[in-house]
């Protein structure tokens, strides 16, 4: 995360940390349910083996020596089979829910997400030399309608309509390299729901140049579906 | 000021029934309507007057709001404030009909007391012409007309009137214009065709095209129905079309003639926050010269000169086209993305320097609060980092929803520290854009223990041992019998079974203690054991299935911080 600050610690208790098998943190995720992981395809691009991650949960420093910290291994991956940038993980042993442990939200299947929602985005990513390294750091922006992040000054229609774009026209803060498949949530009345899975950008936190997100209430009936039928 | 009936919409041959009339005998129309102008009994909107017999009738209804007949002898005049729907500038004179809220609840009677008790009331403010539950605009708010809801948990709420500016009101003409000023971002017209012809998508549909243009998030843009607008600054009026394979197109809409800007000698100075300011000044507070507009070197940014034309983005003079406090311009120091500037006063008051802030000594207060601090009701406004707190019913630089609305008895005045959501002590929203909100610079009453937020009893750190979760991967249980009673072998024993794989050696994180059920291998059915009977080397055991932890989702034990960059 680029600017943005240090979060309080475990106020984001969904997200969760994508490992190797050696325990390196390169991705983030969001616990969608005690047993499941939303995240981005292109963090599994290293490997289909599910034996080759890991996951760790309830942790605010990425060095992960907490005592609330639970790690899990993968029993199976799922990516979104028309190469939408959204994955999903069983892990093989459910996450104890605890305070520092807590699933987020998921939205209503096609819920409307319009511009200027405050939205916010978290991550042990790339903070760019801004303060904050190692610290789960947080940010907030307004989501941009498509139809603005299309124009020629901004994304120039690289974003398609199961994407969304995030973030502020000046630049200054935005979800970085390491932050891919961490969540996008947007409060509503009373608790968080996730819209969006962070995906891609062009640089990090360049005027201009919003990040973009998967549009999570597109994938709501196949989120089910692989819930459900595994 | 022009011919009095210039303010009135004239139509010769009508005569409209009303209880509230009074009768004049004059010469003429402008006799006539001074009548109007001049009549104490009720609100005068228009009148009649007969040719022949010189009636001169005032009237307290038109026909927005009465019936129409014809009559050969007659000419209706009606005031034209009262016909408009739609509001000039923040619609202190609005005079329309509209009558709920723009998230469709309906208004409440000015007149009553219930759902809400009003301060605003048609005997305390006769001029603000408070009728029926019209929206209205009593006091100036800068929002526009509004009215109190038959909500019992929304006491007001603001009204969605289009705004006026711009349109050429002709005698007997429409009174909504089929032509546009500058890029079209005030358009109230009703094409409903895109340049090509394609027919429009209503606004408030998803079909074909999903969108996030509701009138939720573009309040006071007009967007109804499926007529053609502008709500995003595009360079003219849009909409989405109704054809699946073009998501949207621009619409044409003829141009009005420009008026001249709205401000005279004022535009050579700045009076509020300068947005009509069109002088020459190009440097900033600082001495940084500005970039120009249309430039996008050192800084690229979206403020393209004709995709806003009424902004007049000219060279690199300092504007405020986007409502910030003063105008500011993007400087050619790539250090500086954006300054304002010091542009002289109108009011002849020293220029409005940006100086940049200095944080206030936090007050130190020897107040304390009782309890969780639901009841304080101190004065004390700084955090314990010492940032000023932001006022409770402002909503920047925060938005947020902890009014004295929705939190009629937790007492937020002014900027004081207050507990409305029973967090574990009192706390404010900060000045601090980054900083979103921080606990109060306060001790508790009886000492200054700090105070460890209760650990709800469902939450526990360690998993219950007498139940598993799924496939009990996890189970640290003591059960050592199988599902059919034989008791289970020592992991660490080669006797009566010999295994090697399975020891505490081999899997130090399974748990694998003395002779405990376990599931080291993950097995979906559960947890094994090897077993003491020689005959049969494992068998699975019998452990309860533990219930589903309730959690709420989305819904964390810690507040977030939401800092929010600008």
């Amino acid at each position: 995360i680029v600017a943005g600050c240090i979060s309080h610690p475990h106020s984001w208790p969904w997200q969760i940390s994508l490992r190797t098998s050696y325990g390196l943190h390169f991705c983030g995720g969001t616990l969608i349910d005690p047993q499941w992981v939303l995240t981005a395809s292109h963090c599994l691009e290293k490997s289909s083996r599910p034996s080759s991650y890991k996951v760790y949960l309830g942790l605010h420093e990425e060095r992960a020596l907490e005592t609330s910290v639970q790690k899990r291994d993968v029993e199976k991956l799922f990516k979104e089979p028309h190469r939408a940038d959204i994955a999903l993980l069983k892990l093989r042993s459910p996450a104890i829910i605890t305070d520092q442990v807590i699933p987020v939200c998921l939205p209503k299947e096609n819920a409307v997400l319009g511009g200027r929602e405050e939205c916010y985005v978290t991550g042990w990513g790339d903070t760019k030399g801004t303060p904050g390294e190692g610290y789960l750091k947080e940010t907030g922006f307004p989501v941009i309608e498509n139809k603005i992040c299309n124009r020629p000054e901004f994304l120039n229609g690289r974003v398609k309509k199961h994407e969304l774009c995030a973030g502020n026209i000046h630049g200054g803060t935005d979800t970085c390299q390491g932050d891919s498949g961490g969540p996008l949530v947007c409060l509503d009345q009373d608790r968080f729901v996730q819209h969006g899975v962070t995906s891609w950008g062009l640089g990090c936190a360049q005027p201009m140049k919003p990040g973009v997100y998967v549009r999570v209430s597109n994938y709501i009936p196949w989120i089910k579906s692989i819930m459900e039928n595994n | 000021k022009g011919d009095i009936l210039d303010d009135y919409l004239r139509t010769d041959g009508v005569w409209i029934l009303t209880r509230n009339k009074e009768f004049y005998s004059t010469n003429n129309e402008k006799e006539c309507a001074e009548k109007c102008d001049a009549e104490i009994n009720f609100n005068c909107r228009g009148f009649l007057f007969t040719k022949k017999k010189l009636q001169c009738l005032t009237l307290a209804e038109n026909t927005k709001t009465t019936v129409v007949f014809h009559s050969e002898d007659a000419v209706l005049y009606e005031k034209k404030i009262y016909l408009l729907q739609c509001k000039r500038g923040i619609g202190k004179d609005y005079r329309g009909t509209e009558a709920k809220t723009w998230r469709g609840i309906p208004c409440q009677k000015w007149a009553e007391k219930s759902p809400h008790n009003p301060n605003f009331t048609p005997e305390k403010h006769p001029r603000a012409e408070l009728e029926e539950n019209y929206c209205r605009n009593p006091d100036g708010d800068v929002r526009g007309p509004w009215c109190y809801t038959t909500d019992p948990a929304t006491r007001f709420d603001y009204c969605n009137i289009p705004e006026c500016e711009g349109q050429v009101m002709q005698t007997g003409e429409d009174p909504t214009v089929e032509c546009m000023e500058c890029n079209g971002e005030d358009y109230h017209g009703n094409v409903s065709r895109t340049e090509s012809g394609l027919e429009c998508q209503r606004w408030d549909a998803q079909e074909p095209h999903m969108h996030g243009y509701t009138l939720k998030h573009f309040p006071g843009k007009d967007l109804k129905m499926n007529y053609c607008r502008n709500p995003d600054g595009e360079l003219r009026p849009w909409c989405f079309t109704m054809s699946p394979t073009k998501r949207w197109e621009y619409c044409n809409i003829p141009r009005c003639t420009m008026h001249p800007p709205a401000s005279g000698l004022g535009s050579q100075c700045i009076s509020g926050n300068g947005d009509d300011y069109r002088g020459r000044i190009a440097i900033t507070a600082s001495g940084n010269t500005c970039q120009h507009w249309n430039l996008q070197f050192p800084h690229k940014h979206g403020w393209i000169p004709d995709r806003y034309p009424c902004k007049n983005l000219e060279e690199n003079y300092c504007r405020n086209p986007d409502g910030e406090k003063m105008p500011w311009c993007y400087t050619t120091n790539a250090t500086a993305r954006w300054e304002y500037c010091t542009i002289p006063s109108c009011d002849g008051k020293e220029p409005d320097t940006p100086a940049v802030d200095q944080p206030e000594q936090a007050q130190a207060t020897e107040e304390c609060y009782q309890g969780n601090g639901v009841s304080y009701r101190g004065t004390a406004s700084f955090t314990i980092t010492g940032k000023k707190c932001q006022a409770w019913n402002s909503m920047s630089p925060h938005r947020h929803n902890k009014t004295s609305e929705h939190f009629p008895n937790a007492d937020l005045r002014q900027n004081y520290c207050r507990n409305p959501d029973a967090d574990s002590r009192p706390w404010c929203y900060t000045t601090d854009p980054s900083v979103r909100w921080e606990y109060c610079n306060l001790k508790r009453c009886n000492g200054n223990v700090q105070m460890t937020l209760p650990k709800p009893p469902q939450t526990t750190l360690e998993p219950n041992p007498d139940c598993i979760h799924s496939n009990g991967i996890d189970y640290r249980g003591t059960v050592a019998r199988t599902a059919r009673g034989r008791t289970c072998q020592e992991w660490s024993s080669q006797t009566p079974h010999k295994h090697d794989y399975f020891t505490p050696r081999t899997h130090p994180k399974s748990g694998l203690e003395k002779n405990y059920c376990r599931n080291p291998d993950g097995d979906v059915n559960g947890p094994w054991c090897y077993t003491t009977d020689p005959r049969k080397a494992w068998e699975y055991c019998d452990i309860p299935k533990c219930p589903p932890t309730q959690y709420e989702c989305g819904k964390a034990k810690t507040r977030p911080k939401l800092c929010a960059q600008r």
